[in-house]
Formats: C-alpha cells, sequence, structure tokens
C-alpha cells in the first residue's frame, strides 16, 4: 500500500473549519478548533509536518461538518454507519479536505461527566476520530493492524488529547512517508496566510462536569456483586444500583467511574434503584431491561412506548429474572431464575417447548446467578458474586480454571483493590491502567484527564 | 451458518461493496455475486477486521459491519480499480 501512497510535497499545511456542528448543544465552535488542534498536533510531533489555522479560503485541509450527499461522491448515511472521510493529499481541489457527518451525535466530555455520551455514536473527536481522519488527510491508508488509530472502525476513547501518543504501527508508517520531526521545530509561515500562534482553548463546554466527584452512592466496582451484566453493540455493560461500567469492544474499561443508569438509558422509571437483567434481542437488537415481574424495551437508549410489560410476554413465570444471555452456540436467549432456565427464540418471539429445566445441566455454573452474557470470543459467561465462570463455544460445562473475579479480569482492579473514599477524588487522574499522572496545567489553562 | 434474515444478507453484501471487497456486481448477472465471491470477500473483511475468517456472516461479523467507521474503502488494490477518486 505504501507504494500507493500520495503525500504533501511541502511541509507547512494549512487548515480551516469551514463549516461547524449545526445542532450540538455541546460543541461550540472555540471546541471544534480546539479539538482539531490538538488533533493534529499529535500528527505533527512526530514529523516534520507544521499545521496552521487559517482564516481564507486556500486551507490546504478544508474541515466539515455536512450532511447527506454534499456532492463529493460519498454521501454520508445518517446517524451511524459512516461517520466521517479525508481526501489523500494530491492535486486535487478537495486535496486533504475532511469531512465530518454531522448527523452524528458529536460530543465531546458527556455533560453527564463520564465518557458514555451519546449512544449512536460516542466520539469524543480529539480521542478518535479526528485522528483517523487526519490520518488519511496527510497520506496515510486503512490498516488492519489491531494496534493502529488507522484500522477504519471506531475504536473508543483514546485518553488524554493532550497526552495522547500514536501506536508504533502509526508512527512507522507516517515517519515513512515524512520522517522524523528532529528536536528543532520549524517556525516559518506559509506566505499570504493569516495564522493563530496559541492554541485554542478548550474551553466553552457548558457544563464541565468531568471534575465533579462521583456520587457518595457510587458502588465500587472491584468489590460490587453486579445486578446485571450484557453485551451491547458488542460492548461489555455492568450494571449496580442506580450506577453502570461500559468497556469497548476490546475490553477496555470506558471510565472508572460509573455512569447513572437514568443519564444514559432514557425512560426508566425515576424511582428505578436497580435492574435485574438486561440483553440485547438478536434480530432487530433491540435492549430488554428486566426488574421484577416487568421489562422495557429500548430501541438504541430510548425506551419504546407501551412499556414496561409484564415478563409474561415471554411465557415466564411472575417470579422474576435472574440471568438473560443469547447463546452464540443457536442464537436462542436463555432467561434463568433460582435454579431454572427456560429456553427462548426471539426470531419466533416462542418459548421453546420442554422448559424450564434445571440449571445443573451448565455444568459448574451456580444457582440464583447475579447475569450471564456472551462476548465477541465466542464464550459465554455467568456471573455471580465477585466471581464468573467461562463457558466455550456450544459447550455446557464450565473450563478449567475457573471462576475468576470480575473486579480483576473485567474492570481494571488490582488484587482487588477498593475505591475508597480517599483515592476517589483522585480517579479523575488515574488513567485506565491504573497509572497515576499529573494534572496537566500549562499556559494558564488546565485540561483534565478525559479518561474519567 | 447462523439464521441470517434477507435484509442482514442484502446489508453485508451491500457494506463488503460499498468498503471495496466485493466488486460491483456483473450487469450480465445484475445483482448476483458468485457465493465464491461473497465468501472471500467475508474472510477479506475478517481478516482485515482482526476476526476469524469463517467466510460466512456471522455475529461478530455482522457486529462489526455495524461498528460506526470511516467511508473510505479498506481494500486499495480495489480502491485502485475502481479509479481511486479519492486519491
Amino acid at each position: 500500500a505504501l507504494a500507493l501512497q500520495k503525500k504533501w510535497t511541502k511541509r507547512h499545511l494549512s487548515w480551516r473549519v469551514r463549516t461547524f456542528p449545526k445542532e450540538s448543544a455541546v460543541l461550540g465552535r472555540e471546541t471544534v478548533r480546539a479539538l482539531m488542534y490538538y488533533a493534529l498536533k499529535v500528527w505533527s510531533d512526530i514529523t516534520p509536518l507544521n499545521f496552521h489555522e487559517v482564516a481564507g479560503n486556500k486551507a490546504d485541509i478544508q474541515i466539515d461538518f455536512t450532511k447527506a450527499d454534499h456532492n463529493d461522491g460519498y454521501p454520508f448515511d445518517g446517524p451511524g454507519g459512516t461517520v466521517a472521510h479525508a481526501f489523500f493529499p494530491g492535486e486535487r481541489f478537495s486535496a486533504g479536505d475532511t469531512h465530518f457527518d454531522d448527523d452524528e451525535a458529536w460530543t465531546f466530555r458527556s455533560p453527564g461527566g463520564s465518557s458514555s455520551n451519546e449512544w449512536q455514536l460516542e466520539c469524543p473527536m480529539v480521542r478518535f476520530v479526528a485522528l483517523l481522519w487526519f490520518g488519511h488527510a496527510i497520506g496515510l491508508a486503512h490498516t488492519s493492524a489491531i494496534e493502529s488509530i488507522m484500522r477504519p472502525y471506531y475504536q473508543g476513547p483514546v485518553g488524554d488529547p493532550l497526552k495522547y501518543d500514536l501506536p508504533y504501527e502509526d508512527k512507522v508508517r507516517v515517519w515513512q512517508l515524512y520522517g522524523v520531526r528532529d528536536s528543532v521545530s520549524h517556525t516559518a509561515r506559509p506566505d499570504g496566510v493569516s495564522h493563530t500562534d496559541d492554541p485554542p482553548v478548550l474551553m466553552d463546554l457548558p457544563e464541565n462536569k468531568s471534575t465533579v466527584p462521583p456520587e457518595r452512592d457510587a458502588p465500587d466496582r472491584c468489590t460490587s456483586h453486579f445486578d446485571a451484566v450484557a453485551q451491547i453493540r458488542g460492548e461489555a455493560f455492568f450494571f449496580k444500583g442506580k450506577y453502570f461500567w461500559r468497556l469497548t469492544r476490546d475490553k477496555h474499561l470506558v471510565s472508572l467511574r460509573p455512569t447513572q443508569i437514568h443519564r444514559f438509558w432514557r425512560g426508566l422509571p425515576a424511582n428505578l434503584d436497580s435492574i435485574d437483567a438486561v440483553y440485547e434481542r438478536p434480530g432487530d437488537h433491540k435492549i430488554v431491561f428486566f426488574k421484577g415481574v416487568k421489562y422495557w424495551l429500548f430501541k438504541d437508549n430510548i425506551v419504546e412506548e407501551g412499556y414496561p410489560r409484564p415478563i409474561s410476554d415471554f411465557g415466564l413465570p411472575m417470579d422474576g429474572v435472574d440471568a438473560v444471555f443469547v447463546w452464540l452456540h443457536n442464537d436462542k436467549t436463555y432467561f434463568f431464575k433460582d435454579n431454572h432456565y427456560w429456553r427462548y427464540d426471539d426470531h419466533l418471539r416462542n418459548m421453546d417447548q420442554g422448559y424450564p429445566k434445571d440449571t445443573t445441566l451448565w455444568k459448574g455454573i451456580p444457582s440464583q446467578l447475579d447475569d450471564a452474557m456472551r462476548w465477541s470470543d465466542g464464550a459465554s459467561y455467568f456471573f455471580k458474586g465477585k466471581e464468573y465462570w467461562r463457558l466455550v463455544g456450544s459447550d455446557m460445562e464450565v473450563e478449567a480454571g475457573y471462576p475468576r473475579p470480575i473486579g480483576i479480569d473485567w474492570l481494571v482492579c488490582k488484587d482487588m483493590q477498593s475505591d475508597a473514599p480517599e483515592t476517589r477524588n483522585n480517579e479523575t487522574d488515574l488513567q485506565i491502567t491504573g497509572k497515576h499522572h499529573t494534572d496537566h496545567a500549562e499556559n494558564a489553562y488546565e485540561v483534565c484527564s478525559c479518561t474519567s | 451458518a447462523p439464521y441470517l434474515t434477507t435484509e442482514q444478507m442484502d446489508m453485508g453484501v451491500d457494506w463488503l461493496s460499498r468498503f471495496g471487497y466485493l466488486p460491483p456486481a456483473d450487469p450480465v448477472t445484475g445483482q448476483l455475486q458468485t457465493k465464491e465471491a461473497l465468501t472471500q470477500a467475508i474472510k477479506a473483511m475478517q481478516r482485515f477486521g482482526g476476526l476469524e475468517e469463517t467466510g460466512v456472516f456471522d455475529q461478530a461479523t455482522l457486529g462489526l459491519m455495524k461498528t460506526p467507521r470511516c467511508s473510505l474503502p479498506d481494500m486499495s488494490e480495489l480502491e485502485t480499480a475502481a479509479g481511486r477518486r479519492r486519491r
């Protein structure tokens, strides 16, 4: 692919945000400019490239938030799906231009104080999206390397915009195009263009709650027994009380701090203080929440009209549900309650005959589960207390070596560390690896860690 | 093979075409693709996406296809053949 790649022949590139998000309540103009600045800086920090923001129409990299068909041959498809694209360097008029789909829910630092943000696309741009597309704008194509920011898929937040370090794979590829930046930075300006010397400041957030300490009743992820666990849209959700934690597809905890269920899952009763079980329905991928004898159906993160309804809709007795998961082996939905389980066909919306059966048929898993889920490795996971059990493929017997601790394997707990009150206030300064990093303060402004 | 609706199959074929894994359908045969070409395209997509190469639209594959992503095709060779409008 390298032989096919084009690159800029000049080293000073101008950029401009030509059109801004039209309906975002979170992203003001200054924030967008700041995010773009920092996304470009990631690339210019390690190469001899220099990016300058300009005011005119002759910017090398024109950035637009646009919708649907915008006359470049690559129409956007509304929320989800394709979210942005950029033109490779070259002689074309549009070379380097970068377009973001304005139908997406672009956000940066969730108003909810967590990184869970909007459902359709929680892409704090500088953490991932702009990085990828500016990679295109300077000549990098997609790669299949797992560690690369140039993978075509959204991979989740990548951390503090000021401290982001490109994966080695990407460094090597961009060095092959432009070489390594030496210790002396270039200061020459491109001729005939105005520029700004100072980086824009990330300051126009309507309500930056990222520094708000966690609620007093927020549970400890390392010692909790979870109410429910589910794989939703490929990600893992751990629910406890009024809160949940979220893990990306590659099993990275999105935030050490939990998010309030009601701030993300819209439409559940305000007095609902916990849930029993959750699963993503095969077929239409709607999400089902269970509590007691009721269930709620969600389309994305918004509840459907007409809910809650009784769980007798599923053919279940009115005893409630401990656990539910969809078995990858047969795409059937399994409900567990005490020491019984049921098999349900979500495609036919019908309970299979011959159930309930005794949970002892699942050898090695305990009765009265907290919840269960399938995972993208093809295995099924059963959770109870602080432990979990793993069943591989179509096996109905627990794999050797289980149970194992949930906290250590899933939720970035080390030797079952506790989120003790005295450590909680520092959580905004903890990276997902558990390492401390200090507050970042320079040039008279402060940027908080975006990992929390 | 997992249960697939016609809608899922159509979505999968459309996705593979859009992102460069499946060449445009033969105009003589209309929208039909050979089974072999489809299998190879799915395997290529799975290989690029870091999934197990099963050659069928399994849950992991369909899940990855639903992931928000960049509009650019993944396969540069096919992109070249198609004229490489971007470059």
